[in-house]
């Protein structure tokens, strides 16, 4: 079913997405 | 990093307006309506970095606006000084390039695209505050069709800003 297929590959976007954001390292120097 | 896809701004104002619902605050927060007076606004920010966003800072918001868009605006404008502080002196980033929202448009008429602006820059603030885990997690909970939305707004974000 190509709307699942696009459904699930949506879905591994955005995990990657914000996964990667929260491994991102943020905040000032110092 | 390749250009975000542009922003329906209606569509991020709804998203967002759905995010800011996750925070829980005191205040009334189910319509555009709801957002103007700053006070929503200004208990997430206090939820995201309650040491920055102190109790002094948030007695300057005045609670009780009523229909005044002049109590309004000068609300918003203290709201937006003190995200665009909070990016500088406590994220160290700078947001350039960004157009910044209108805040007497929002305070006026209730301008559902400027409220969408200055939902997204506190949406900087939370996914890179010292809790963005607890508020990137919320977001990967949320209906798939908002969190496409929060992830271009970000990207959109980031695309501005430098170091």
């Amino acid at each position: 079913d190509p709307n699942m297929k696009a459904g699930a590959a949506n879905e591994g976007v955005l995990a990657n997405f914000f996964n990667s954001l929260l491994s991102k390292k943020t905040g000032a120097p110092g | 990093m390749s250009t975000p896809e542009s922003l329906d701004r209606m569509e991020l104002c709804e998203s967002l307006l759905t995010w800011i619902q996750t925070f829980g605050v005191e205040a009334p927060c189910k319509t555009v309506e709801d957002l103007t007076s700053g006070v929503v606004m200004a208990q997430a920010l206090q939820k995201i970095d309650i040491v920055y966003f102190n109790d002094a800072w948030i007695s300057r918001i005045k609670p009780e606006v009523g229909d005044n868009w002049r109590l309004k605006v000068s609300n918003l404008k203290k709201i937006l000084k003190g995200i665009l502080d909070y990016y500088q002196e406590s994220l160290g980033q700078h947001i350039n390039d960004f157009t910044l929202p209108d805040v007497n448009l929002i305070g006026e008429h209730s301008d559902a695209a400027e409220l969408g602006r200055m939902l997204q820059l506190i949406l900087g603030c939370a996914v890179n505050c010292e809790q963005k885990q607890e508020y990137i997690q919320t977001i990967m909970m949320m209906e798939e069709s908002v969190q496409h939305v929060v992830m271009t707004a970000i990207q959109e974000l980031m695309s501005k800003e430098t170091q």
